[in-house]
């Protein structure tokens, strides 16, 4: 083959009650993004900057839990995670709990290309992100009423249960990246 | 969690991975995603993006484990080394998993009820799908 791409958009229970509406308009935007990757491909384009294309187009999209759209911590806060690789040198790149850049996967392939680290995390992560010039948003920009609504739940289940967050009990059922 | 891997015209083989984390997660917490040979890893056979529970995917080193299984066992496929991690490794309920190895084969597979998922190569062979 001269070249091949798979895509994920998160896995878990996935309610097979999804409206009709609600499917399609999944299926379309997992369409749209796979679409982006092979034409990229077909062109000749390098797997880095295919994968870092198609992972920006979910990261913009509300839908999935990353970029705009992703979920809430403990505090009502978003901190955001991504690491790139490439297989044939070796060379990899991560950041972990960023709260201010738009697209972490961008970040991710700067510690890879720009720095001699593998991962910045935290404060590191923001101030390399500074340093790099990469675009940067306000905690708002994540917001999603979806993932809001979510977070307000799995807090009020805190309260009803009493359970304390270290709780095995708690995990079990909530322990999803 | 949304991931990428690909292989190009070049053999380049890269994996990528991004999320915003677990729902409610306490302060600090660092999944999967961002590390390198769990949620995340490409070697010069294999790209593999993980999804799903992040602490059990740590746990097994996942990424590293179908990349392993397919250098250092004879003959392995990338859907042999795919179902081991799956099936054998994790536990009903943990995660989905992506890769795409050397000669363009594809996985996308999980043990959940479902994953958001997408695939297609040169020949044509192209597929969106949500569940089983």
């Amino acid at each position: 083959k001269d070249w091949a791409i798979v895509l994920h958009g998160g896995a878990g229970t996935i309610s097979k009650d999804l409206p009709d509406s609600v499917k399609q308009a999944y299926m379309n935007d997992l369409d749209e993004a796979i679409s982006i990757g092979e034409e990229a491909l077909a062109n000749g384009e390098s797997a880095i900057d295919v994968v870092q294309k198609v992972i920006n187009y979910l990261e913009d999209n509300p839908k999935f839990n990353a970029g705009k759209g992703a979920v809430f911590t403990h505090e009502g806060k978003h901190e955001l995670d991504a690491a790139i690789m490439v297989g044939n040198t070796r060379n990899a790149g991560a950041v972990t709990g960023v709260t201010s850049v738009k697209n972490p996967i961008n970040l991710a392939r700067m510690v890879m290309e720009n720095s001699k680290h593998v991962m910045f995390a935290g404060e590191g992560a923001e101030e390399f992100a500074i340093e790099m010039d990469v675009k940067r948003v306000n905690q708002d920009y994540f917001y999603t009423q979806r993932r809001y609504e979510a977070y307000k739940r799995a807090i009020a289940e805190d309260s009803e249960s009493g359970l304390l967050d270290s709780s095995e009990d708690y995990w079990e059922d909530d322990k999803y990246g | 969690t949304v991931g990428c891997v690909v292989l190009d015209q070049e053999g380049m083989l890269v994996a990528g991975t991004s999320t915003g984390g677990m729902t409610n997660k306490m302060y600090g917490r660092v999944g999967d995603v961002p590390i390198i040979g769990s949620g995340t890893y490409a070697s010069d056979v294999v790209a593999v993006s993980m999804t799903g529970w992040g602490e059990k995917i740590m746990r097994a080193v996942s990424g590293h484990t179908v990349s392993s299984y397919m250098k250092f066992k004879e003959g392995a496929t990338l859907e042999e080394a795919g179902n081991y991690l799956l099936n054998d490794v994790l536990e009903p309920g943990d995660a989905g998993m992506i890769a795409v190895d050397k000669y363009g084969n594809m996985y996308m597979n999980m043990n959940t009820s479902g994953m958001f998922r997408a695939m297609s190569d040169s020949e044509g062979n192209r597929e969106v799908a949500i569940w089983e």
